[in-house]
């Protein structure tokens, strides 16, 4: 299903985005 | 509780893409932060697409903190 991996896929960028906020917070890469 | 510290934690990181204190995210703001965080432009904008679900293209605390609890406790939590 195209569209469930689109999602997945979105996931997985918004997984990372936050993560990097959240390294960007306390410093540790 | 952990849910305050989540909130808190959702407002810092608002304020850090929304600099100016507008109270909102535009897709202007999420580029700027291409030289603060590893992402690439396009894998910022498709954030700024993903955390956008009404797709006006103002992202507002609300959406921000349900994109947030999506990723910190899986979907459908946050109704």
């Amino acid at each position: 299903d195209p569209n469930m991996k689109g999602a997945a896929a979105n996931e997985g960028v918004l997984a990372n985005f936050f993560n990097s906020l959240l390294s960007k917070k306390t410093g540790v890469p | 509780s952990d849910c305050s510290a989540v909130l808190e934690k959702t407002r810092e990181f608002f304020q850090i893409c929304d600099i100016e204190g507008k109270g909102f995210i535009t897709r202007r703001d999420m580029q700027r932060l291409n030289g603060e965080l590893p992402q690439s432009a396009e894998e910022l904008e498709n954030v700024f697409d993903t955390l956008d679900t009404d797709a006006n293209g103002y992202l507002t605390f609300e959406e921000f903190s349900s994109g947030f609890s999506e990723f910190m406790f899986g979907p459908g939590v946050v109704s």
